[in-house]
């Protein structure tokens, strides 16, 4: 997370650190599902190594203390079909969910977020939450941290990377967040964890995005995977697995 | 003589009947007919010289070593004896005729032929049960000691009940040492009651009827055995068995009265000795249905179905419980009961109890929790707990804040609806109880 701060314990309970091929993160849906982003599990640049381990954490904002609670074993891996790993420029589909073998007790530092289902939280200006131990400013740190970023407008999103040159694909899948004007924005290591909007007339967090790529980190916007695109999938599949 | 022997019937004529007999003619004709018949004789015609005392031509029928009459003269003439009554019958299977003539038959100078006569017998069967007061069987010694029966040509004895039949078939022996009763009911006495009974008796009588039923038995008056006044019983005994289980020793002048067997199978033994005079006793015996018990119930919660006045053999009775209460046999729990009244008088099973139905611990409710509103503790019948989830982390999938669940007669916990199916506690998403929040502005 770059310029962010630290969160306190309960800030997001939600949050999952995974170590897969990398620091990456999740969030917590209902007490035995992470939602995350394909790429973590199938990244786009690092050839896939079979049995690879999933190693996922809950329940704290300090990685030594979350580590301590031990690893929780994974039932099965859901990576969403239309994801291709072999496309670079193409994070369309970014979305996967990992089942724990057991339920986790929920409490103070361990509750899950909501699915969206409206389009309301995808207006642009939108304030929202990433939180991740990724790294701020090539400083990798032990406690999480997150920013608030604003929804940005579609039409600026593609823009901006017209701008940029860039030659990766922002599909309808997608929405970006961030403020050219600040540093704030998500980096390696926040892979999978969630942008978090406050539905106020809910009183209730959801997950509103998935952190999935950007152009280097703290220079404009960051690309998130559009959740709602993706409810009906993860539904299916809870249920189908419940 | 000229026997004519073991025709059951025939006839006897004089010489060269219907023409005149010869003179000086002497010959006696033996009938005889088989054993156990009679010879009856009848003459049809008779028509020989008349004289004084039948002194020159006359028949003579004897019979039983006895002469049943000399005869001449003819039938319609009262001149010599004509045998009027015309019929004969012998006490023995046998009987001779004797026909005698003298060299003449004239009458003032003129030769006057006699026809002779005409005779038939036959074979009677003869009663030699009323004949044997007669020398003959008496001579004889076989005389039935007990009952006579006359057959066509025969007879045979019997003996009274209690006796038996001799080798010589005609006396008979106490005999009483396996008398068998299956009628409901009866008279049993001992042998010449309300007479002596004999003496060396070993008699025993058995009463069989069948299962279900229950034999009384009612000593009628006079009863009287021989017995001693230091002793009991020393001479004769009357003995009475149910199921080979002794029930009494009886003697003496007082009767036992009614005894209430409970069995279908009685036996009464009666032992004489050598001597005594007295005169013995006599049973009326009944049957009954079988009888059992009157069930009770072991507790107030037993319904005892339809419930009898009364109940005998092959009655069954239906047990169940109030609401809220299982049938239970020993340790074991029963979907019913039915038990049957026994030939024996006794209920197949034994009365059930009812036990308060048990909903064993309520099931625990993952990431919820449970609070007893009744008894803490208390799973039997009607208790009630309260399922809650583990708010705020978890809530009732049909967002009530807690469920009732009262153990039900079924023995499970059940909620208002009567669904056995535990709440849901869903985990609540999204509201963190320390969210982020940002005061700098």
């Amino acid at each position: 997370i770059i310029a962010g701060k630290n969160a306190r314990l309960g800030n997001f309970p939600w949050q999952a650190f995974t170590n897969i091929y990398g620091r990456g993160g999740g969030a917590l849906l209902g007490d035995r599902w992470i939602l995350t982003a394909a790429h973590t599990i199938y990244p786009k640049d690092t050839p896939s190594v079979q049995n690879t381990s999933i190693d996922v954490f809950l329940g704290h904002t300090n990685l030594e203390e979350i580590m301590k609670m031990g690893v929780l074993p994974i039932r099965s891996v859901f990576v969403h079909p239309d994801y291709d790993p072999n496309d670079l420029n193409n994070f369309d589909n970014d979305i996967a969910l990992l089942e724990l073998e057991n339920s986790v007790p929920l409490g103070l530092n361990l509750l899950p977020i909501c699915l969206p289902d409206s389009e309301t939280f995808y207006e642009k200006g939108l304030m929202g939450y990433v939180s991740g131990f990724g790294t701020e400013d090539q400083i990798i740190h032990d406690d999480l941290k997150f920013v608030s970023l604003p929804m940005v407008a579609r039409e600026n999103c593609r823009r901006w990377l017209s701008e940029k040159k860039s030659e990766q694909v922002f599909s309808d899948n997608m929405f970006c967040a961030g403020d050219k004007t600040t540093k704030k924005d998500a980096c390696q290591g926040d892979s999978g964890g969630v942008f978090a909007v406050k539905d106020e007339t809910g009183n209730r967090w959801v997950a509103a995005g998935i952190v999935s790529w950007g152009i280097g980190c703290g220079k404009g916007y960051g690309f998130y995977t559009k959740v709602l695109k993706y409810t009906d999938w993860i539904k299916g599949i809870i249920e189908k697995e419940s | 003589s000229i026997p004519i022997v073991h025709e059951l019937y025939g006839e006897v004529t004089s010489p060269m009947y219907p023409k005149p007999y010869p003179n000086n003619y002497d010959d006696t004709r033996e009938i005889v007919v088989p054993k156990g018949y009679s010879v009856k004789l009848i003459f049809w015609q008779f028509d020989l010289e008349p004289s004084e005392g039948c002194f020159y031509d006359y028949v003579k029928v004897s019979a039983d070593k006895k002469d049943l009459g000399r005869f001449c003269g003819q039938l319609e003439s009262k001149r010599g004896n004509p045998p009027v009554q015309k019929e004969f019958v012998s006490q023995g299977n046998q009987m001779w005729l004797t026909f005698h003539t003298d060299f003449s038959n004239e009458e003032n100078g003129t030769t006057i032929f006699y026809k002779g006569f005409l005779a038939y017998y036959q074979a009677v069967d003869m009663d030699e049960c009323s004949a044997q007061d007669s020398a003959i069987e008496e001579n004889s010694g076989l005389r039935c000691e007990h009952l006579c029966h006359n057959t066509l040509g025969s007879y045979f004895c019997s003996c009274r009940p209690g006796y038996e039949l001799q080798d010589d078939e005609h006396s008979c022996r106490a005999e009483c040492s396996s008398e068998l009763f299956t009628e409901a009911s009866g008279y049993i006495s001992s042998l010449e009651y309300p007479k002596a009974y004999p003496s060396d008796m070993r008699c025993n009588y058995s009463i069989r009827v069948d299962r279900g039923l229950t034999i009384n038995l009612e000593f009628l008056e006079p009863f009287e055995i021989d017995d001693h006044q230091q002793v009991h019983c020393p001479y004769d005994q009357l003995q009475v068995y149910t199921n080979g289980k002794p029930v009494g020793e009886y003697c003496g002048t007082r009767s036992p009265g009614i005894i209430n067997t409970s069995s279908n199978a009685v036996d009464v033994l009666f032992f004489t000795d050598e001597s005594g005079d007295s005169r013995g006793w006599k049973i009326h015996y009944t049957t009954e249905v079988m009888k059992c018990l009157q069930p009770k119930s072991l507790d107030e919660f037993t319904i005892i179905n339809n419930l009898q006045q009364q109940y005998q053999f092959r009655d069954y009775l239906i047990v169940s419980c109030k609401t809220g209460y299982e049938l239970t046999e020993g340790n074991q729990k029963l979907k019913s009961f039915t038990s049957v009244c026994q030939d024996d008088g006794t209920w197949h099973r034994p009365m059930p109890y009812c036990k308060i139905v048990n909903c064993g611990a309520p099931q625990r409710l993952p990431n919820g929790n449970f609070e007893y509103l009744t008894k803490e503790g208390k799973n039997t019948y009607q208790a009630e707990i309260l399922y809650t989830c583990q708010e705020p982390f978890y809530q009732m999938a049909n967002k009530e804040k807690n469920e009732t669940y009262t153990c039900s007669a079924q023995g499970t916990w059940k909620d208002k609806h009567g669904n056995k199916k535990i709440p849901h506690c869903l985990p609540v998403c999204g509201k963190p109880l320390n969210p982020v929040v940002e005061n700098q502005r």
